[in-house]
């Protein structure tokens, strides 16, 4: 059955989408079938591999008024699909927090396609609301994208704080697949220390690959590619690619 | 009375939470007198300054269970106050979407404070939710930070029809007061079509102030310090003391 990875991190702009879209590129490199979810009305995965958002997508996916053929596009890379996130789903925030069980309204709805993918990958976007409580309701691990940046930091406990309580009350299976280092910059002294105090507190589930800053990586997007088409030579593939052989040894 | 100054754009990590922080210290060293909101339950406007987080904060403001000499604290800056956020500002979310005239509770809080500042500079967090729209409300002018890359300019139209419709149908004197460019590095290629992209379509409506990426400006929270204080020599200090000068001159 497929293995489910939710991005979650309620500090904005720390590489959750960057780092969905680039590790499934590089999982279906391998010949894993990867299916991703945008989970986020901003709709940065979807644009990410130039998915059209004018398609029924997670909305309808969550709602059951599309069927999976109609919801699942291909993307420029072998192996790799995606559920597109389009204007809908931000109605979709305020309809779930009144409706029954409102946090399993993805959990539901992805295990028809549990037996044909290898991995799904779910984008969130930056908060800790019914959205992102889906996502980590419906996977089974979560990566945790993290700025080596002060705020970022800050944000970490209540995040984790946060995985707990689904881990006890919504999602027992739910387990933290590691902290990835983004963005960052070995030259400055607030990524070394926002590093080694991370590593120190959170030991083996911390990933060894790191992301180093990279302009590569906010230029693909702008094309519709993952980072292996865009370029595959620069320093922020290498180190998606790394990232993948470490999560598909992890399994 | 009071100038209302919100920061709004719902793509994360673009620069909201710097630029209301370090806005608000200048204007403070001109002599103004500013109050800070912090109207994000990530408490970064926070923690910026220092301020004590465990203390009453915004959420009693709105709900009217504390005096304004109990949630108004000093910051390190002479002539700049702040009302913090707290844990309990996560809860008002959900709380509000089913109250009365959910969008005014920030506006109706603060009028009391109208005459006695001249800046009240209000920072949101990263969704066009119902906190960000209480900010849109309580407000007459938006400042819409965007950092110079692929995703941010995607969102912008989203943000743009936004605030119209909240000046439509729910306050008629919200006018954008400027567009600011944040994190530019002028040597990337892309973040030199962002900001042709868009001062071409905005014109007027775009500062002439651009705040650099600058690491500065990234560790100076740590220290509880706008850059004022922080670094006051440092390219990112020199950008924003330009921006204070800019706003105050458009008034
Ligand atoms: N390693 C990197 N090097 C350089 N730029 C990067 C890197 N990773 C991401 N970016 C860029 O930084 C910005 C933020 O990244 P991204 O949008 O993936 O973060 P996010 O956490 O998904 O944001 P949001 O919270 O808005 O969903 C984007 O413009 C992206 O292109
Ligand atoms: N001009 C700059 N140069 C370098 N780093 C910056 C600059 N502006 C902001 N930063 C850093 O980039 C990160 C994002 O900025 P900030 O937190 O202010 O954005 P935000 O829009 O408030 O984020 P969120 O969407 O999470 O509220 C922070 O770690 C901040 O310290
Ligand atoms: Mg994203
Ligand atoms: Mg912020």
């Amino acid at each position: 059955a497929a293995r489910k990875i939710v991005f979650a991190n309620q500090k904005g702009g720390v590489g959750k989408t960057t780092s969905a879209v680039n590790l499934g590129a590089y999982l279906a490199e391998y010949g894993k079938q990867v299916l991703l979810i945008d989970f986020d009305p901003q709709g940065n995965l979807s644009s990410s591999v130039g998915a059209d958002s004018m398609k029924r997508g997670a909305y309808e996916l969550i709602n059951g008024t599309a069927t999976s053929s109609e919801v699942i596009q291909k993307t420029p890379v072998n192996n790799l699909y995606v559920i597109a996130s389009n204007i809908n789903l931000t109605g979709a925030s305020i309809e779930l927090i009144e409706a029954e069980k409102r946090e399993f309204f993805l959990k539901r709805a992805i295990q028809p396609y549990e037996q044909t993918w290898d991995y799904i990958c779910i984008d969130c976007p930056p908060s800790l609301g019914i959205l992102t409580l889906n996502g980590l309701v419906a996977a089974d691990s979560v990566i945790i994208p993290l700025q080596c940046e002060y705020f970022a930091l800050e944000g970490l406990s209540m995040l984790v704080r946060t995985v707990k309580s689904v881990q006890r009350e919504l999602n027992k299976q739910l387990s933290i697949l590691g902290i990835l280092f983004t963005m960052y910059d070995s030259r400055t002294r607030l990524a070394n220390e926002v590093v080694r105090d991370v590593s120190e507190y959170f030991r083996d589930r911390v990933f060894s690959s790191v992301i180093p800053r990279n302009v590569r990586l906010s230029e693909a997007p702008s094309h519709g590619l993952p980072i292996n088409l865009y370029d595959p030579k620069c320093q922020g593939a290498a180190a998606y690619m790394k990232l993948a052989e470490e999560v598909t040894r992890r399994e």
